[in-house]
């Protein structure tokens, strides 16, 4: 799966997400992606966010739109995406899942639920700074 | 801190951001920007957890889930269950941009897809093909059901649901690294 925000220079978020699912899903099945607040959303007066990894489980609590909340009430990207895999971890503490966050200002962060074989999870940003896009990493919590 | 633009995606697909970052510099909104950027991923099948020729279904069909979302106006275009698309985001832009829905589904968005003039294709290939062979070689292991007869866990279907229900801890073993939404 894939899952962008987009800021552009005047402070316009889109957001979005593409994916085939899981291997060998039931026919029918469908993730979060597709599910606004929960694949991905978007506020222009808040900030924007995404989520991978487990549908079946992350849409239940709505991450997306959570982060983009926990943003809008003053939290920093990176304390929001950690909100909001806390909260999921309190029910599935087992659970595949990752988030990224960025704000109105262009401030970033991500966080993911840490297993025994995904202790790490890797995004990549483009920003002004840079005349590339550059691979970041985040530690699981 | 921050500085704008700015253009973040899950997990090193950096052709899919690079993507994005240079429609936003051709004069592109950042809609549209996302909407290059998933669909770089989509034709270049991002670590095949994106586009066609991935994640089979137990019948061995690849199906396409998109959304995209404008944080000026909360619009919203998404499918799911799409068949037979490539280009899912695409679709789910067209949703946004020539309707008053949110979510087409299945066979249906399909249909509308046709409608907006993108290709009827087969989305399967034989990597996907060979990964539904394996699948079904070591006894459509893993699978998604539970409280069924016969065992899930040990046998293919067709499935019945079973009379006693048990509690099944919920582990990471199905959705993985490899296999994710």
């Amino acid at each position: 799966t894939i899952g962008m925000v987009v800021i552009d220079k005047t402070g316009h978020i889109a957001a979005g997400t593409s994916t085939n699912g899981a291997k060998f899903k039931i026919p029918g099945r469908v993730g979060d992606s597709p599910i606004a607040g929960a694949g991905s959303y978007a506020d222009s007066t808040a900030g924007g966010a995404a989520a991978t990894g487990d549908g079946d489980i992350m849409m239940r609590f709505l991450p997306s739109y959570q982060a983009v909340e926990y943003m809008r009430k003053g939290n920093d990207p990176t304390l929001a995406c950690q909100k909001v895999i806390s909260r999921i971890q309190q029910y599935y503490p087992e659970f595949f899942g990752a988030v990224i966050c960025a704000n109105t200002t262009g401030s970033y962060g991500a966080a993911c639920n840490k297993l025994p074989e995904f202790s790490q999870f890797h995004f990549m940003i483009y920003h002004p700074l840079q005349s590339q896009p550059i691979e970041e990493k985040v530690d699981c919590i | 801190s921050g500085l704008l633009p700015l253009v973040i995606n899950t997990w090193p697909f950096r052709g899919a951001t690079l993507a994005a970052w240079q429609n936003l510099q051709a004069g592109g909104s950042a809609l549209d920007a996302v909407e290059k950027g998933c669909a770089w991923c989509e034709t270049n099948q991002c670590d095949g957890s994106v586009g066609f020729g991935g994640s089979p279904d137990e019948y061995g069909e690849t199906t396409l889930d998109s959304m995209i979302m404008d944080g000026d106006t909360m619009k919203v275009g998404a499918v799911a269950d799409l068949r037979r698309i490539k280009n899912a985001v695409g679709v789910a832009r067209k949703v946004m941009e020539h309707t008053k829905h949110t979510l087409l589904v299945g066979e249906s968005a399909t249909q509308f897809a046709e409608c907006m003039g993108f290709p009827n294709e087969e989305l399967s290939t034989n990597t996907s093909r060979f990964l539904y062979l394996e699948w079904l070689g070591h006894n459509c292991q893993p699978n998604f059901w539970k409280n069924v007869i016969p065992d899930a866990s040990k046998s293919c279907g067709p499935y019945k649901p079973s009379r006693v229900l048990k509690q099944h801890l919920h582990t990471s073993e199905k959705i993985n690294i490899h296999s994710h939404d």
